[in-house]
């Protein structure tokens, strides 16, 4: 589970200053699937962001599995986000010198985990739940853009995070695909648990979803 | 106006070859908005790619305002790209260490054209109807992914290109910007005379074009 309270995040200084948060209170209850919709440059990244505890807050407190993440030094919260956090960037951030597959395993890595068989295997199942087993030996400038997203949601869920973020999952994926990465999230929460956070533009993938957020101008309307 | 006949694009060798256009025949008018649909790797990018001379097709031939794009030498190709064509990458290609204003004027730079009041009045209305106008001061990681988008469409907007092809332009747009966009496309093909390419994988979105082709496989379906 997450929440916020009081939330707030300010860009730039004097006249060019952007409220991109203006006092966000909000609560993400555990094993439920929420979407986040809103027009473009209303905040829903950067409040994904606090909330993951990859950026800052200005104002206010961002609680996650019992934590304030604001408590925590960067060291801390480095080693909190890997043990509990899983997030899909609305840019996706592969590296782009890494395979698909190098990609997905890298947070496993990076938790100074071994990568023994089954874990690869529970890699390769789930590249193949989302259509690209077949490219994981494929660096990021040889995928569509679709296949990019869909190993950069791999690459979140591969840990089993707690909480998993979703900015915009599904920008570049066809209805079909779309239908079978949404089918995939819902059920990470329902029957695993998880606590599923998804920003959204379109309707028919905030239907997959048990409840919807709307933001306006860095507020929930 | 466009044409492609025979077009074919492998990658790869061996067994791991990708057969991303499996002989493309294609015909674009001049003045009509075209929407190019289909799932996620079915080679919708590489057929836009090659159709705007960004990649050298593996076979086949490509025809753009009367000439075979296939026929010119590399610098000539640069040249032509630069008269006629314009281009909304699906992941923007936008210069990070660029403004997002000083990116839209781009191509008229490498142009060699004179950036006169006339010029940047124009740049800025383009930024206005796009609703990007106040934040043409900051570079492309200070702006959201649906800003960051709609300064690509600006870019490729601006030198008033004889052939604009969008690969997903609102994938990060809300449906309110999404609507004004394409409401801008489909103007610029009716008013302008401009031949509009756009890949979608929104039915709303291809609701807007005058002929929606569909991609299965790497042929036309
Ligand atoms: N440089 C490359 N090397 C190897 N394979 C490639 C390369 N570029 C693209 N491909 C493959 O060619 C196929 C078609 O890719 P393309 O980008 O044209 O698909 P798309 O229809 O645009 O997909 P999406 O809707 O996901 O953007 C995909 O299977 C992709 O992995
Ligand atoms: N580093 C930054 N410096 C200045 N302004 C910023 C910065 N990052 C974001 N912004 C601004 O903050 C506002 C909110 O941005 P955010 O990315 O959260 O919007 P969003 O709702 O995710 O939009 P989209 O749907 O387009 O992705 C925008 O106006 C954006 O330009
Ligand atoms: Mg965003
Ligand atoms: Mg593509």
């Amino acid at each position: 589970a997450a929440s916020a309270r009081g939330l707030t995040k300010t860009y730039g200084g004097g006249e060019a200053q952007v409220h991109a948060l203006r006092g966000i209170d909000l609560d993400l209850p555990r094993g439920r699937f929420t979407a986040i919709m809103g027009p473009s440059g209303s905040g829903k990244s950067t409040l994904m962001h606090c909330l993951a505890g990859l950026d800052q807050a200005g104002g206010g407190t961002v609680t996650v599995a019992g934590t304030d993440l604001g408590s925590l030094d960067d060291d801390t919260l480095t080693i909190f986000r890997r043990e509990h956090i899983g997030f899909v960037f609305q840019s996706y951030n592969l590296l782009p010198m890494l395979t698909a597959g190098q990609n997905i395993l890298l947070p496993l890595e990076l938790g100074g985990r071994r990568i023994d068989d089954a874990t690869r295997e529970r890699a390769h199942a789930l590249a193949d739940t989302l259509g690209v087993a077949d490219r994981l030996g494929h660096r990021p400038a040889e995928l569509s853009g679709g296949q990019q997203q869909r190993v950069a949601i791999a690459r979140a869920l591969i840990t089993r995070p707690d909480l998993l973020f979703a900015d915009e999952p599904t920008g570049n994926l066809d209805s079909t695909t779309s239908a079978e990465v949404l089918d995939h999230l819902r059920r990470s929460a329902r029957e695993l648990g998880q606590t599923v956070v998804m920003v959204t533009h379109e309707r028919d993938a905030a239907a997959y979803a048990d409840d919807v957020v709307t933001m306006q101008d860095g507020r929930i309307a």
